[in-house]
């Protein structure tokens, strides 16, 4: 898995 | 020969994110604002799929996992649930052992009575959200592939009217959630999102043929997997399908 892209480096989310 | 990992964009979005953007598209006033929350997920989404999906042919992968979730009216490929407010209360009680005749026990089986001022009556997950917020996970770690796998664990054995399995399907799907977690898988069960943005901007904001598209087909997968690219247009699609 280490050069499947991760969801993280796509989406920011701030915690609410 | 090993199969071909099934990778999919849902088996690695956390659910957590999803609940995220609903709160923020729920609690936020004006339509622009909405949509551009709705708009960002959704372009992360997209984002993510073309880099995960790269090298392959022929991806059935697509936004649907998430969109069966953020539209539940519009499902028709699992079946019912079989579950209401009332029932979801009294699992509730049972689950984290309320006292019957205590207040918390009151306000889940009365949820249409005006309590409080928070102007949650009659919103039975907002009410739900309250009481589970100090008795549940701060962290959940479920992914949107994971809820629809559970979502459809609870509607097989419903169809089965297998009343303990699906009990126990249910209790495995809310013990792994936090308590915002909950209060969307709620409102999804019970069909109802309260997000304050119509079905038909989720749709305009997916793609401007989509709404078209679903009243043609009534497929909801069709409709995210045939205009997962938002350049392609139904024209298009039409030419390829025929």
């Amino acid at each position: 898995d280490a050069d499947v892209p991760r969801w993280d480096a796509f989406f920011k989310c701030n915690k609410l | 020969a090993a199969q071909p990992s099934k990778k999919t964009v849902a088996s690695r979005v956390p659910f957590a994110d999803l609940c995220s953007t609903l709160e923020r598209i729920q609690t936020c006033k004006s339509r622009p604002e909405k949509t551009k929350h709705f708009k960002d997920f959704l372009d992360s989404w997209r984002k993510f799929h073309d880099a995960l999906h790269q090298k392959e042919k022929d991806v059935t992968d697509s936004f649907y996992p998430a969109m069966r979730l953020i539209l539940p009216q519009l499902e028709r490929e699992r079946m019912a649930y079989g579950i209401k407010e009332t029932m979801l209360a009294k699992l509730y009680i049972e689950l984290l052992n309320l006292p019957k005749d205590g207040k918390d026990a009151a306000k889940l089986l009365n949820y249409r009575m005006p309590a409080g001022s928070r102007g949650d009556t009659g919103d039975f997950a907002m009410i739900a959200y309250f009481v589970l917020k100090p008795r549940s996970p701060k962290q959940g770690r479920l992914t949107i592939e994971q809820v629809n796998e559970h979502l459809d664990a609870i509607a097989n054995n419903n169809a089965a009217k297998n009343k303990g399995l699906l009990k126990k399907s249910l209790l495995q799907l809310i013990t792994q959630s936090t308590a915002l977690e909950q209060k969307w898988l709620i409102r999804m069960i019970i069909k109802d999102l309260k997000l304050g943005v119509s079905q038909q901007t989720i749709f305009s904001v997916f793609h401007p043929d989509a709404a078209e598209l679903h009243n043609v087909t009534t497929d909801l997968e069709k409709v995210c997997r045939q205009l997962h690219d938002p350049s392609v247009s139904l024209s298009d699609v039409s030419i390829m399908l025929f």
